[in-house]
């Protein structure tokens, strides 16, 4: 399972994104963060191959959110067969968007002094969730109220043990935030909200059941699609 | 929290979700 950071954000164990042998011997792993509004891109390089790397570089095609790189891929020395070096590279989201597939799909390109090579990873949503995301309460009623149902979506987190203050607690960490709780007929219902970086809020209903490890999220928002994603970082939050 | 009003307007909400 992942490792929490100071802020609470959740942070995804690190996977191999690029095989060495897909890589002419580069192997690439990664995770990514959000920490006070900074989205990195965290990078493991390993040389599996007999020669000396150097001359590295890293460009991201457009995507969804406009995520890039803020400064160059910063590799200080070259990289000798065998050895391996850990990089935070910072990103912003003022890049060229084009709507992916799916929305959290990041198309990369590294060049080293071999060749260009390329790969696609998923990045979880909420490196997209920004730190004032708490709605006001009564544009909360009002925006629920004005979102056609339509544009609701249901979903179950499944076998996530936790009370609703936990829950609370732990979305919030990463910048999910809870506007209003209830207890109607012995369930709590949080009202939730989060802003994506390009200003998209969405807004959620969890339900909460004693002694039930199922919870029901429902979302709504003005653009539908973010949907799915956004349900999927709830159960990664919650379950890990 | 001063009472606004949107403490019973949140539980009507929830209310009218519970019971439609």
């Amino acid at each position: 399972s992942g490792v929490g950071t100071l802020s609470g954000s959740y942070v995804a164990p690190k996977t191999v994104w690029l095989p060495a042998m897909k890589a002419k011997g580069l192997e690439i792993s990664g995770t990514f963060t959000r920490q006070g509004g900074t989205i990195s891109m965290d990078l493991q390089l390993t040389n599996k191959a007999l020669q000396v790397m150097t001359d590295f570089a890293i460009q991201f095609n457009r995507n969804s959110f406009g995520l890039a790189p803020a400064a160059p891929l910063q590799v200080h020395a070259p990289l000798s067969p065998n050895q391996t070096v850990e990089i935070s590279l910072p990103l912003n989201t003022v890049g060229s968007v084009m709507k992916m597939e799916p929305l959290n799909n990041l198309q990369v390109a590294v060049k080293n002094n071999i060749d260009v090579f390329y790969f696609s990873t998923l990045y979880p949503l909420h490196i997209v969730f920004v730190e004032d995301g708490k709605m006001e309460r009564q544009l909360f009623l009002a925006t629920w109220k004005d979102i056609p149902n339509e544009n609701e979506a249901q979903f179950q987190i499944r076998d996530c043990p936790l009370n609703a203050d936990a829950v609370s607690s732990r979305l919030q960490g990463s910048n999910i935030f809870t506007v209003a709780k209830r207890n109607v007929e012995g369930q709590d219902m949080l009202y939730q909200s989060l802003k994506l970086t390009n200003g998209i809020w969405v807004l959620a209903e969890l339900r909460i059941q004693p002694g039930n490890p199922n919870l029901t999220l429902s979302l709504k928002c003005r653009a539908p699609e973010v949907s799915q994603q956004v349900f999927q970082t709830y159960e990664t939050i919650l379950k890990n | 929290e001063l009472d606004d009003g949107l403490d019973e307007a949140f539980s009507r909400l929830a209310q009218s979700r519970t019971n439609p």
